[in-house]
Formats: C-alpha cells, structure tokens, sequence
C-alpha cells in the first residue's frame, strides 16, 4: 500500500449525509461504497439513494438496522440504486417505490475483504472506499483527532455502527483511517472519524466489504 | 457507574402526564399485554416520560407502573402475590403516527406504606448526584448547556424537560472527560450535537445492533491486490 491515501482529494468520496434518528447507517455504509465504485469505473460520482434501501430491502430493517451484505444483494436483485435526487432520504420506512428506469447505478456482486489493515489499506488505494462496521465506543463525544479506545473499551466483538473507509495516512506518525460518518458535517471533522489503524481498533477489520461493479 | 440517587429527583424532572405520553404507554402495554387473556391482562399504574423530538420522529422514554392481575394459581403465577406491581421503562418510537416498541424492561418493586398513609414506590436510579454539584458547578454547567442549545438549536417543551436534559448532558461531560482519560490516540472528546442524550437513547436511535447479531449473507473473499 502506498504510505497514504485519500478518495476525497480524487473525486471519489459525496459530501457527507446525516442519517437523522434512523439507525440506517448500514445504509450510507453500501451507498458510499457504490458511489466510490461507479466513479472509479464509470468515471461519474453520483449521490445514490439510501432510501430506496430502508424501503426495497426487505431483509434488513430500515432504521432499526441492517447488514451491508443483504444491502448488496437487494441492489443486485432490484436491479440498481436511484440517485438522491430521484429518491431522496425521509429518515423513516416508507413503501418501496423503485423504479427500474430510474436506476443509474448497478452492481455484478459483493465481495468480503482481508482482515489484515495493511492489505486492507492495499485494497482501497487499488480499488476505492471500503464499507466497514465498528464498535461506536466513545463516538458520542467525539469532536477532532486519532481515537485509539483501549480494546476492553472498544471490543471487536461489539459491532454497531457501519461507516465508510475513504482513506488512510499517518498524522505525527499516528496511523489513522479517515472514516466517512452519516452524522452530518456539524459532527466530528466536519462529518469524518479517524480511527487508530493497525491493530484491529474497535474492530474496523472485522466486517470490510465491497460492491463489485464490472 | 454513576452513583444512585432517589428516583424522586429524576422524576420531577420529568413531563407530567399528557395525552401524547399516555397514548405512547397504551402503546406499550398493548405491547406487553400481547398474547394474554383478557383476564390476564396488566393494567396501567402510573406513568410519567418525557419526548424528544426529531424531524418526523418522536421518541418517549417513559416509566411506569403495571398492576398484574391476582394469580391464583401457584403452578402457573410468574410473580409472587405480594409483588403484584411492576416498574417498566419504556422506550416508544412514533413515525408519522406509527409506534413502534423499542425497548422494555420490567422488573417487580416493592411497595411499603409510609408514614402519611400513601403507597409509595421506593427505588432508585443512577444518575447525577444533585448533592454532588456544587453550586458555582451548576450555575458553570448550566452556562455550558445554554451554548449548547444555542449551538445546535435545541429547544424543549417544558422547564422540567430542559432540566432533565441538563442533568444528562452533565452526566455525559463527564463521560466524555473518562473516555478522554483512557484514549490512546490524539482524539479531543467533549461536547457534540448528542450531548444531551443518555446512552440508552443514542444506541437505541442512532447505532444498529444487527451488525452483530445477524450473520447476513454470505459474500467470497476478494482477490489481493497485486503490486502495481
């Protein structure tokens, strides 16, 4: 892997979304990771829609949660996302309205990636954003700078929030993932979480996943 | 954990009730009550919560009190006679006018009758300590919460919401001053948009317990990368 990294200074990352009182962040998770993915592909970043998940999806469950491998594969079995625009957010479960013609972006699969943070780290210099899920641990008060949790605080095994990898480096040499949220920009720096990057802090190897879009 | 104080000074902090809390606590014990006899049935106690507010969302923390109805019959009784009454918290989203049961956890108190002749439930809560702030403390962390509201435009429907609010978001400086202390990276943790929520409240709106619960479809291993 190169020693640093950042989709955001390449194109590849939307602005930062707010998930409102929904616990639909599985959902920005997988959007964010097909945005990346139809750019690096298709060359064009598009906003997709969240919604259409908390209402297409009918394994996950809208704002009470959901996993991003059932997400891709509802997108799969849809047939595509619609964008923001064209199916915006409402924060809450409505009835699925979909549109085949309206989709603009598609995937082929989904792939489970390494656990290992320095392939990881190879992985999404490569090939884009990576959707993750981690412990939430301290994120409530978090306002700037490397979070490194003690791991009895932050246990791997304790997974409840999903996020978005979008790039890596090192701030006086502290190793850090920079991590999209779905807060909102009035969170955090301005909507983005660093997380300690190397040993497996709050369990941000454990769930890395990826839309393949051929 | 933070030290245990009479329910009491929580309580007054509270809503008293009105009908949007009791339609949400008819809510719930239709939900409890799910399943049962008619003659089964619990019936409502006492209730009292408080709501926050959202968008289109409005979520009531509520406690109350439930009477079982008298068990006759000791093979089948799930409580004993003289713990008849249950304490329950409640936690009740509303949609757009759709409820949903988030949280519910009852347990039996006792009851004693005090001296005034009154039945009076004695139990406690952990929360802030209203003796353990000083009162140039208060009046500091009162200043703080009022730039908080301002910053995040937070308002409350009443006095007693805006105080309970307080008592939270003190609670939480504090955690985030522990969470501070035990950090090993460079990360400042303080006051955010979620200051004025108990932690209950954030996971049960915000965060998603599927993530490890749930197994989800299974997904093949990507490639390495290769070197360029």
């Amino acid at each position: 892997a190169p020693p640093e990294w950042d989709w955001r200074s390449k194109g590849a990352v939307t602005k930062v979304k707010d998930q409102g009182m929904c616990g639909s962040c599985w959902a920005f998770s997988v959007t964010g990771n097909v945005e990346g993915q139809w750019f690096l592909k298709r060359g064009t970043l598009l906003s997709l829609s969240e919604q259409e998940l908390l209402d297409c999806d009918k394994v996950d469950k809208a704002c009470l949660g959901g996993l991003p491998s059932n997400a891709y594969s509802a997108i799969k079995n849809l047939g595509g996302l619609e964008t923001e625009d064209d199916y915006s957010y409402q924060g809450h479960m409505q009835a699925c309205s979909f549109s085949a013609q309206k989709a603009r972006v598609y995937i082929n699969d989904s792939v489970e990636l390494s656990r290992n943070e320095q392939r990881l780290a190879a992985w999404l210099a490569k090939r884009g954003p990576i959707s993750v899920a981690i412990n939430a641990f301290g994120m409530q008060f978090y306002r700037r700078g490397i979070a490194h949790p003690l791991r009895p605080l932050c246990s791997p095994w304790l997974i409840d929030h999903a996020v978005l990898l979008v790039g890596y480096g090192n701030r006086s040499a502290t190793p850090f993932w920079a991590i999209k949220n779905s807060w909102g920009t009035d969170w955090g720096e301005e909507g983005y979480y660093y997380l300690y990057r190397g040993s497996g802090v709050c369990g941000v190897n454990t769930m890395a996943s990826s839309a393949v879009v051929n | 954990p933070a030290p245990a104080q009479p329910r009491a000074v929580v309580a007054r902090a509270w809503r008293p009730l009105d009908p949007e809390l009791l339609g949400a606590a008819r809510f719930a014990l239709k939900m409890y009550n799910q399943g049962r006899a008619a003659g089964a049935q619990a019936v409502l106690g006492a209730v009292q919560g408080r709501v926050r507010r959202e968008g289109q969302g409005s979520l009531y923390t509520l406690e109350a009190t439930l009477e079982e109805p008298q068990c006759h019959e000791p093979t089948v009784c799930q409580l004993p006679v003289s713990r008849k009454t249950l304490l329950c918290s409640f936690q009740v989203l509303d949609e757009l006018g759709k409820h949903m049961l988030l949280r519910r956890d009852c347990g039996p108190v006792e009851t004693r009758v005090t001296d005034d002749g009154n039945e009076t439930l004695k139990y406690v809560l952990p929360g802030l300590g209203r003796n353990s702030l000083s009162q140039d403390f208060s009046v500091k962390m009162a200043s703080i919460f009022q730039k908080f509201m301002h910053t995040y435009n937070r308002t409350y429907e009443s006095k007693e919401e805006a105080e309970w609010r307080l008592s939270v978001f003190a609670s939480n400086l504090m955690r985030a001053q522990k969470i501070q202390a035990l950090d090993r990276g460079t990360a400042q943790y303080g006051i955010t948009k979620f200051s004025d929520l108990t932690e209950e409240e954030f996971r049960t709106i915000y965060l998603n317990p599927l993530l490890q619960s749930e197994p989800g479809q299974k997904m093949h291993m990507a490639k390495s990368v290769e070197d360029p």
